[in-house]
């Protein structure tokens, strides 16, 4: 399964 | 880190600092929202819950710390400070924001990149701050007259996430396999419903005249 990508916005 | 986002992050700040200004040298808060505010507060709790799990970069902690903070400030300044509470137009901002919490974290339990509860929280956060201006347009609509500060604030929080939408289209156009569904689809959302106070804002600042927007 697909992980979500780190959230690098603000 | 592009400059359209950098630009984005730059307007954001701007916009809060504007405010802060305008409460701390007017001591009022006349024409803001506190209903605006205690959503924005709420959005950047449940956005940053990753402060204590991920780190990104410094610059990216000091931000969120700089979010959380100064909105939960403004708060606190419109619900307890002496002088400036009193200026509160509670009678103008009486939009049932209620609606809006909920209907976004109905939406976050829908669509979210993965079933967890800082991956919900994290979808509920980008929803609500795509509506948390409503109740902050209604009430300057309803006021007529917008000071120089508080319309300045909203012009700088729309211009932030019109640069967020330009940093997206060029993270797509240069990052291999970058998608942005969720942020992408509510930040279109959240920038066009600034279209009509971006409209009378330009109007004013071509003519040099005072903002205001019709009944």
């Amino acid at each position: 399964t697909e992980q979500p990508e780190v959230h690098d916005e603000l | 880190m592009n400059v359209f986002r950098l630009a984005g992050d730059m307007t954001h700040l701007l916009s809060i600092l504007l405010l802060l200004l305008k409460i701390y040298a007017t001591k009022s808060c006349s024409g803001v929202s506190r209903k605006t505010q205690e959503l924005y507060a709420i959005v950047f709790i449940f956005r940053y819950l990753d402060l204590f799990t991920d780190f990104i970069s410094v610059y990216n902690t000091f931000m969120k710390v700089v979010f959380i903070a100064s909105s939960l400030a403004i708060v606190w300044c419109m619900r307890f400070h002496p002088v400036v509470r009193r200026s509160y137009d509670r009678e103008l901002d009486t939009f049932r924001y209620f609606f809006l919490v909920g209907a976004s974290f109905a939406l976050a339990l829908i669509w979210h990149e993965k079933f967890s509860v800082q991956e919900v929280f994290w979808a509920f956060s980008i929803y609500l701050e795509a509506v948390a201006i409503l109740p902050q347009l209604v009430l300057l609509q309803r006021s007529g007259n917008v000071d120089n500060l508080t319309g300045q604030y909203v012009f700088f929080l729309g211009a932030y996430r019109a640069f967020y939408i330009l940093n997206w289209i060029y993270r797509y156009l240069t990052e291999p396999r970058f998608t942005r569904w969720i942020a992408g689809t509510s930040g279109v959302v959240q920038t066009a419903l600034y279209a009509d106070f971006f409209y009378y804002y330009f109007i004013s600042w071509k003519n040099n005249s005072k903002l205001k927007l019709p009944a």
